[in-house]
């Protein structure tokens, strides 16, 4: 069984992805 | 027959902050096991699992556009099931009740919500599709 997901929203995509997007 | 999982590379690193997270050094390669809406992703390397935001992963096959979906400009309705107050100026602040319009299902769980003329990011999991029992 997969335990459960965090209940916290995941942190915002870090520079690294937004650079990326166009 | 045997599960084929997906690949991905790490592009950031990640501390974790929970003990069912799992942290990430740029560069580590994670087999994705589950894909959440809410933007954690369930991820194994060689001696260790946890859960890992999808946007600090990128697949190794190339980017894999086919799963983002195109913006809805027309909206869905959602209601909001918990509130936020926004972090960052692309963010959106709501209070648990309202009701908004999702125009992007981000794969990263941050999702544009449209609340009257305003616009901005808001977390999949504190949301949930109108008329549908929690």
């Amino acid at each position: 069984t997969i335990k459960q997901p965090p209940t916290q929203p995941p942190p915002r995509p870090p520079a690294e992805a937004r650079r990326k997007q166009p | 027959g045997p599960i084929v999982l997906q690949t991905y590379r790490s592009i950031a690193d990640f501390a974790k902050s929970s003990t069912t997270e799992m942290a990430l050094q740029a560069g580590d390669l994670v087999d994705v096991v589950e894909k959440g809406e809410s933007g954690w992703w369930f991820c194994q390397a060689k001696n260790k699992r946890g859960w890992v935001p999808a946007s600090y992963l990128e697949p190794m096959d190339g980017p894999d556009e086919s799963e983002e979906q195109e913006p809805n400009y027309e909206g869905e309705p959602f209601v909001v099931i918990r509130g936020y107050t926004a972090v960052e100026d692309d963010e959106m602040t709501l209070q648990e009740g309202e009701a908004i319009e999702v125009i992007h299902k981000l794969l990263d769980g941050w999702w544009v919500v449209r609340k009257e003329e305003a616009t901005g990011y808001y977390p999949s999991m504190y949301l949930q599709k109108s008329g549908q029992a929690q």
